[in-house]
């Protein structure tokens, strides 16, 4: 099955 | 002082009913230049974006910057007392707990005004990276609310592959698969009706079917939708609001292991 990846994998807080 | 009146709360009824399934609790971060709003879901797989810009409110005063924290359920039940033509107006005094609803019937026959507590948030806030997106839709949003509806009952997941012709919206479950395919079609007679790819290259990623439901309640939002998408991102489903600004909504992919 597919697995769901995580937004901060993309998307850098700050 | 933070003043912002709008023509008809019913905009503002929209956006709350649009995201509050997916947010519990957001800032409304004032400025000069509008509202902004940015918020992820509680498990941090996507992530809602709303701009209003300020020349699209009847009347908008920012004297300084501030952060409204706001727990959506509880801004959904006040905006319930609100008639879908009354004018709308929020307002806050600097350093203020509460902010002001104010609903006033068209003919002025009938004001509400209602205090809603603020609540303290950690304002996270994630960078989004400017991307040139290989791939790029705009389809009429009713249809895409359909098609993420009517898949949904099939499975989990979603495959959207958007190549010149069109885009194609691929389900499997436990009781086969299927897909629905909607072809580019710029020659249709209302603007509205039209499908447009934009595309550099084809893209195809997988997606939370149960994430797609969400963004969709924001289709009365207005007739268009617009998904860009790149290889290995998240998908942005934009639903423009007419003179006024945009929702976003990112959501992360599905990567086959």
């Amino acid at each position: 099955l597919p697995r769901q990846v995580a937004l901060a994998t993309y998307f850098q807080a700050h | 002082m933070f003043e912002a009146k709008l023509n008809e709360a019913s905009l503002l009824k929209k956006i709350v009913e649009a995201i509050r399934e997916l947010v519990t609790d957001a800032n409304l971060d004032c400025s000069e230049a509008g509202i902004t709003m940015q918020a992820m879901d509680s498990s941090h797989v996507s992530l809602c974006a709303l701009n209003l810009r300020s020349d699209g409110f009847d009347h908008y005063r920012c004297d300084r910057n501030l952060s409204l924290g706001l727990n959506l359920a509880n801004l959904s039940k006040i905006l319930k007392c609100a008639g879908n033509n009354d004018v709308c107006t929020l307002r806050t005094e600097d350093d203020a707990d509460t902010l002001t609803v104010t609903f006033e019937s068209p003919k002025q026959e009938r004001i509400s005004e209602f205090e809603l507590k603020l609540i303290a948030l950690d304002a996270e806030h994630l960078g989004i990276p400017d991307t040139n997106y290989k791939a790029q839709v705009r389809m009429p949003s009713a249809e895409f609310q359909r098609i993420i509806r009517d898949l949904s009952v099939i499975g989990d997941t979603c495959s959207i592959a958007v190549g010149k012709d069109g885009v194609r919206f691929g389900v499997e479950g436990d009781l086969g698969s299927g897909s629905i395919s909607v072809k580019q079609n710029t020659a249709a007679e209302k603007e509205e009706e039209r499908v447009e790819v934009h595309m550099e290259e084809p893209v195809e990623l997988t997606f939370a079917l149960r994430y797609l439901n969400f963004f969709a309640k924001a289709t009365p939002l207005g007739p268009i939708v617009a998904l860009s998408m790149s290889p290995d991102v998240p998908v942005v489903v934009e639903f423009p609001i007419e003179t006024v600004g945009y929702l976003r909504f990112y959501l992360a992919p599905k990567i086959d292991e």
